[in-house]
């Protein structure tokens, strides 16, 4: 690669350090306790959210009727 | 119901799978629903092809998206024999449908059940209890970075965009928790899991629920 293009993936990657670093700061400030989720660097934290979402989270929604509880004894096969 | 129930405990539940950068997390939650129901009816714990859905479920998208529930619509219509991993392997990407003889094995499912529990968990552990693994979508975008723990913040409902199954649940501590196998491998979370609070529809968890029947 060029240098241009190095500088680039060099500044492209200190972003998105520095964005996930900020992201993760955030989601930890309500973990008060040892039970409630922590977030920190895993195998994800390097993508941009967008890339994140359009890589991993794929699935279409689909809405469902609600769930009617049916009382006992009437229920059907 | 009891305090906490886990149908890993009853060795009916496949390893923790990877779609690697496939979008196709809504095939690994069904098959991985499919794989239990089939191995709670007394059958040997088998892996199924992931691909196969992937490559023939003509209502989704591929590894580009799909949803859960037009995945089951497909599976029951079609009645469609779902073959063993190991002949049709994953490949990370969407492909030519392959068909495969009467004769050869395959898992095909008899119907499934899907709704809206949303205010109704209490109900939805019955249904685990009752029915199996449930297929769930839900709101992962907070998911990014997580390591473990118990989910109960930044995670809103009605926005779904990952399909995952839910194994059990844990209601022994003071926080209840629905325990959620993911798709991105093992080392991601606890163990490729990751714990939702019961209660309050935390990531949408309730609002897209599936079981299946073989």
């Amino acid at each position: 690669p060029s240098r241009a293009s190095r500088l680039r993936l060099y500044r492209g990657s200190r972003q998105s350090g520095f964005e996930s670093a900020k992201r993760i700061r955030l989601l930890n400030l309500s973990s008060k306790d040892n039970k409630t989720a922590f977030y920190g660097i895993n195998e994800f934290s390097h993508l941009f959210p967008e890339e994140f979402k359009a890589i991993y989270l794929r699935s279409i929604p689909h809405k469902l009727p609600r769930y009617i509880k049916v009382p006992k004894g009437k229920e059907k096969p | 119901l009891p305090k906490k129930f886990d149908w890993r405990d009853k060795k009916v539940i496949a390893e923790v799978r990877n779609q690697q950068t496939c979008g196709g997390c809504w095939a690994f939650s069904v098959v991985g629903g499919i794989e239990s129901a089939y191995a709670i009816k007394g059958n040997n714990l088998e892996e199924l092809s992931v691909q196969q859905v992937i490559d023939c479920s003509y209502n989704n998208y591929g590894c580009s998206g799909g949803s859960t529930v037009s995945a089951l619509s497909w599976l029951n219509q079609t009645k469609v024999k779902l073959v063993r991993d190991s002949e049709y392997t994953f490949k990370a990407q969407t492909g030519l449908c392959h068909y495969f003889g009467h004769s050869d094995f395959g898992v095909s499912i008899t119907g499934f059940a899907a709704y809206d529990f949303s205010g109704q968990e209490e109900e939805m552990m019955r249904m685990l209890v009752n029915w199996g693994p449930l297929a769930v979508t839900v709101d992962a975008v907070s998911w990014q970075d997580y390591l473990g723990g118990i989910i109960q913040y930044h995670c809103s409902s009605g926005r779904a965009n990952h399909a995952v199954l839910i194994t059990g649940f844990d209601r022994t501590g003071s926080i209840p928790y629905w325990i959620v196998q993911n798709s991105w491998g093992s080392t991601w979370g606890i163990d490729g899991y990751v714990r939702v609070k019961i209660g309050g529809n935390v990531c949408g968890i309730a609002d897209t629920v599936s079981s299946v029947f073989v």
